[in-house]
């Protein structure tokens, strides 16, 4: 977050609500907090909220204080895995982490040991903390997420930030967080979710529902390299989190492919596969690798003096050791020196960071649509920052894997967990200024006011990045919304197949499916249609109403952006709203010939000062 | 995910919270009664959802799951599955 927040577009010195914002609760749901992390000191704080009726499960080495009000541990399994501690207190590290993200206090000079140095900060440094503890080293079960949901939105959090999810696309009531998240927005509480770390294959996404805000991870400006100077002298700039100071010396190289263990052979010892090469063979060398190896790999090698992998990556992660990720290319050189000598050396230097022009785009981890569930509604919804991120974290967790024996007081992960906590934050911050909005409102200002993201360098396009990179000071004053409620979206599942009994146990009322409820109908701040590989036609009809949540009157002209191929059209094409909460319905259409897998287009509303942007995609189903 | 007698955890999810949720146990235990027969053991109740919608997480055989599924009041019976730090 030293970079994260100004690539944004989000300074410091923001326009805020501090009193409204210091009453605003943050549920986080994650592996605790270190709550003795500077970030979330209480020092300026207040009482709780009189709204809070949450609890502090207090424990050993860990007490809430005025900024984490609340604390809750569920786990339904009754083995605890070694290690872990059945207390809020965090003692992996993500759930610092992304609490910080959000919520966390300035602290100048933040650094992981002297990489990303800046002012680390939450987005909505003044709000409070309720933290439930769903996630273990071994799981983040169902029925504790649940669990979690179900106590939160009675405690009166005003918004949930959870960085966790399934692997596989589920039905909405089969799925705990789209229930959780349901019955959280019955209460006006917004859910925002990670899309997922399955990228970048199709339908990887699990964050499906409407009614959650799925999140994917772009990049920011700010990229850390790591260079690596052979004996020759060349120089390869490498990508890694590198931490460690430079090493001192050239050490040897040695090629995991040459020193295969006992029971292995060079096929597997190549690639460092897991106890494939001979510890004490490449101890206090630096062992190079024709692969990209996780931490979690590292402690099977021993104790060489540093690590070379090869791969394509476009972000960088942090090992336990010296390490550094070079390009094939550079493979394919530092290669060739090792074999024109008898004696190949390198170094590899403590990570610098250059600017990267591309920025943003999103990560190829980050999870894709489309949404396997309803086709026809957009996921993931919008992107903001989750490669290379610093934030707290806390001093009883290693930063990488258990045999690492640093403790920082920050460290830089990646993920769309990262991302995630960015956009609670921006969600939150625009509650601060529009306490009464709904959680579709609230989604919607923060899509329709994205920016734009490049589909010539995220082949997916939208479903890699949704609505686009989230933009907070146009968020929290979009001109219009797309508004749904409850209500609107039990009309939705008619329309997917639930019946009235269904949906009667859901709402606890007379609900009755009377329209077909047409996902085209749904008021959703992005425009999806999925059409079969034998049809090529199009002429789909959506209907959407905009409620103007500004000042006094204003009239609004459409801009469409038609692919080729495809006539948009929207009828009418202006609408004037004369006051606050003023309600205008419109038609959108779209007709052609569908000739590419994916063809965006968009719809812009404009009265000169605002600019409310939906994307249009057509795809064809797979 | 399986005990040794081949229960696992399933969620039952009921929808909206009841008028009065202090009873939702009442509802659950008369179910699970139902279904798996008096000798159910307390312990296998895992959670009771009750404060903000209605439901429960208990450890049942695969066959108990079908069975609770077709009860008036379900909208849904399934395993709680491990999600992952993302």
């Amino acid at each position: 977050t030293t970079r994260s927040w100004d690539f944004l577009g989000f300074p410091s010195n923001v326009a805020r609500m501090n009193k409204v914002e210091s009453n605003i609760i943050v549920g986080v749901f994650d592996t605790g907090i270190w709550s003795d992390h500077p970030s979330f000191s209480d020092k300026g704080y207040g009482p709780p909220p009189a709204k809070w009726k949450g609890i502090c499960q207090t424990a050993a080495n860990f007490t809430c204080n005025k900024k984490i009000i609340g604390a809750r541990v569920y786990r339904s399994n009754k083995t605890l895995p070694p290690g872990d501690i059945r207390s809020p207190i965090d003692t992996d590290g993500h759930g610092t982490h992304t609490a910080s993200t959000v919520a966390g206090g300035l602290m100048t000079k933040a650094s992981m040991n002297g990489l990303g140095l800046g002012t680390a900060r939450g987005g909505v440094p003044s709000a409070r903390i309720a933290v439930y503890k769903v996630c273990w080293s071994d799981e983040c079960a169902d029925a504790d997420v649940l669990a979690a949901f179900d106590d939160a939105i009675a405690d009166g959090v005003d918004i949930i930030s959870l960085s966790v999810g399934g692997k596989l696309p589920k039905p909405y009531f089969q799925h705990t967080i789209s229930i959780g998240a349901f019955h959280a927005l019955k209460r006006g509480i917004l859910t925002s979710n990670s899309a997922g770390n399955s990228g970048p294959d199709p339908y990887t996404t699990a964050s499906l529902s409407p009614w959650l805000l799925s999140v994917a991870a772009s990049t920011i400006d700010r990229k850390f390299v790591t260079q690596v100077q052979l004996g020759n002298k060349n120089n390869f700039q490498g990508i890694s989190v590198n931490a460690f100071d430079d090493l001192k010396n050239q050490y040897p190289l040695i090629y995991g492919g040459d020193v295969p263990n006992k029971g292995f052979n060079s096929s597997s010892s190549r690639f460092c596969k897991e106890n494939s090469v001979n510890p004490s063979l490449v101890k206090g060398k630096i062992l190079v690798c024709d692969a990209q190896l996780s931490s979690k790999k590292f402690a099977s090698m021993g104790s060489p003096a540093g690590v070379l992998m090869q791969a394509y990556r476009d972000y960088a992660v942090s090992y336990p050791l010296p390490a550094s990720t070079l390009k094939l290319e550079d493979g394919s050189k530092l290669k060739s020196y090792m074999s024109s000598t008898k004696t190949p050396t390198a170094t590899i230097f403590k990570s610098t960071t250059i600017q990267d022009a591309s920025a943003p785009f999103v990560a190829s981890f980050s999870s894709r649509g489309p949404n396997a569930i309803t086709h026809d509604i957009l996921k993931p919804d919008v992107s903001a920052p989750g490669a290379e991120i610093l934030a707290a974290w806390p001093l009883n967790a290693p930063i990488t894997v258990a045999q690492d024996s640093r403790r920082l007081l920050y460290n830089i992960i990646s993920g769309t967990s990262m991302a995630c906590p960015h956009v609670t934050a921006i969600a939150t911050y625009i509650k601060t200024f529009n306490p009464t909005w709904s959680p579709a409102a609230i989604k919607s200002a923060l899509m329709t006011t994205a920016s734009p993201m490049n589909p010539s360098i995220n082949d997916d396009a939208e479903f890699a990045y949704g609505s686009g990179q989230v933009n907070p000071l146009k968020a929290v004053k979009p001109g219009l919304v797309y508004d749904a409620n409850e209500s609107d979206y039990i009309e939705f599942l008619c329309g997917q197949g639930y019946t009235t009994a269904m949906l009667r146990y859901i709402t606890g009322d007379n609900s009755t499916c009377t329209s077909s409820g047409l996902v085209w109908d749904l008021n959703y701040p992005s425009f999806a249609l999925s059409v079969t590989r034998s049809q090529r036609f199009i002429n789909q009809h959506f209907t959407r109403t905009l409620t103007n949540v500004e000042k006094g009157g204003s009239t609004y002209k459409a801009t469409v952006s038609s692919p080729q191929g495809l006539l948009i059209s929207v009828n009418p094409s202006t609408l004037s709203f004369k006051a606050t909460g003023d309600k205008k319905p419109f038609a959108l259409t779209v007709q052609g010939t569908v000739r590419q897998p994916i063809i965006s287009g968009s719809l812009t509303w404009s009265d000169g000062r605002h600019s409310v942007r939906s994307p249009i995609i057509v795809y064809v189903r797979s | 995910d399986f005990d040794d007698d081949g229960r696992k955890i399933y969620i039952v999810y009921m929808g909206s919270k009841l008028e009065d949720p202090d009873s939702a146990h009442l509802h659950h235990r008369a179910m699970l009664e139902e279904v798996v027969g008096s000798h159910f053991p307390p312990e296998s109740l895992i959670y009771i959802y009750k404060r903000s919608f209605n439901g429960f997480a208990v450890k049942l055989t695969e066959e108990e799951a079908q069975k609770i599924a077709t009860k008036e009041g379900v909208v849904s019976v399934f395993p709680s599955e491990k999600n992952q730090l993302h």
